[in-house]
């Protein structure tokens, strides 16, 4: 493949030969017919001088416009990405003319990375929520056992009181 | 119809066509002036001639015969030239520039994009749910720890007390009293049986 | 027509990175 900066100096060159080839001398001449059988080697000069000065001022054009709008390096980059995607075989994606969608693909990614860690997030939080639900299911079950002993002891200690007070009665007697 | 060649504009950052007209534009500019040039030299030549026949208005007619002539060949010619440019230079073909490399991976339909930003509120919501869950479970659990240490507090008096029993020599709190109340009732029968006697 | 042209492209050329960054800005602070 050739680049296209070389591409772009070929059609210009091709450009100004052909040009050239349109205005040829005998042409010249031609249109300047009084003026050429007055003053032929004068004739010759300024139509050499006019070909070489149009030539001159298009090429410098040219390097202007390739300065001006850096050109060479876009082409050369446009050649590398043309180069990158030339395995592309549908039809490639163009703008929809409908911003939002063309921005979703855009955004789509960062989306589904938000999701995927907030999956994550949710996943260990429910995890750890497990934990601590497992956690308060024992505590209560601890809870529970601690008051049954409680209970124990003050349904013994209640006994023990009630028989206090029996033998309190018995002594009075 | 012209094409607007948007997507080249994109990334010249100008419309191929406004380059073309901006060449177009200054070659023809450099055409006249050249031929203006030549059309100066010769009347500067044709003033050194004296008695000359050829007038000044006579040149000018023949640079508008060479210059319309010149300009018919150069519409032409750069017409062809554009084209090339166009189709060959100035022209994004079938790949996708590298700000929409994602298009190309990821191409979203408004509903799958509408899906995802679903999916992500759900999601937030069920992580905020998860959270005040974990608020109250965490609050419980404080909770669990001060009633348990409370109850542990108690256990601790009624052990205290058992321990008051112990300290005085006796293992269980309930058998003393018991025993106490045997060694008080045969007290009770000895005290009674000395009243008797000494009656 | 043709200023039309290069601004809407142009906009296509900057706005999706702009428009990104914000996003990307939005989700940290949101995750945040």
């Amino acid at each position: 493949t050739v680049s296209r900066v070389k591409l772009l100096d070929t059609i210009v060159d091709t450009f100004l030969q052909k040009l050239v080839a349109a205005g040829s001398y005998q042409r010249f001449t031609d249109c300047y017919k009084h003026f050429y059988r007055l003053q032929p080697e004068m004739t010759q000069r300024i139509y050499d001088k006019f070909i070489t000065q149009l030539q001159t001022s298009i090429r410098e054009e040219v390097s202007e416009i390739k300065e001006e709008g850096n050109l060479e390096a876009v082409l050369n980059a446009l050649d590398k990405i043309v180069e990158e995607g030339k395995a592309q075989k549908e039809p490639a994606w163009r703008p929809s003319g409908i911003p939002e969608m063309d921005l979703h693909s855009t955004i789509a990614p960062y989306f589904l990375q938000q999701r995927d860690t907030l999956q994550r997030c949710v996943q260990k939080q429910e995890a750890e929520n497990r934990q601590l639900a497992d956690a308060i299911l024992a505590g209560r079950k601890q809870v529970e056992e601690l008051q049954l002993q409680i209970q124990a002891r003050q349904e013994a200690w209640q006994a023990l009181h009630r028989e206090q007070r029996e033998l309190l009665a018995v002594l009075r007697e | 119809s012209v094409d607007p060649m948007t997507y080249e504009a994109q990334f010249f950052g100008f419309t191929p066509q406004m380059c073309m007209l901006r060449i177009c534009i200054a070659f023809q500019d450099y055409l006249f002036e050249v031929m203006q040039a030549v059309e100066w030299v010769i009347l500067k030549n044709l003033d050194g001639i004296p008695d000359c026949e050829i007038s000044p208005v006579q040149i000018h007619r023949c640079t508008e015969k060479f210059l319309s002539f010149m300009k018919g060949c150069f519409d032409n010619l750069f017409g062809k030239m554009e084209q090339l440019f166009l189709q060959l230079i100035l022209c994004i073909p079938n790949i996708l520039l590298p700000e929409d490399k994602y298009k190309e991976i990821h191409p979203y339909s408004e509903e799958e994009f509408q899906h995802l930003q679903k999916e992500i509120d759900q999601l937030q919501e069920k992580y905020k749910t998860e959270l005040y869950t974990k608020q109250t479970l965490l609050a419980e659990l404080e909770e669990q720890k001060i009633v348990q240490a409370k109850l542990k507090q108690t256990l601790a008096l009624f052990a205290e007390l058992q321990n008051v029993g112990r300290d005085h020599g006796t293992s269980d709190f309930r058998e003393s009293l018991v025993s106490l109340v045997q060694n008080s009732r045969k007290l009770y029968n000895i005290t009674d049986d000395v009243e008797k006697e000494s009656k | 027509f043709d200023e039309i042209i290069v601004d809407i492209a142009t906009k296509r050329k900057q706005y999706p990175r702009k428009i990104l960054e914000c996003v990307i800005k939005t989700i940290k602070a949101k995750q945040e």
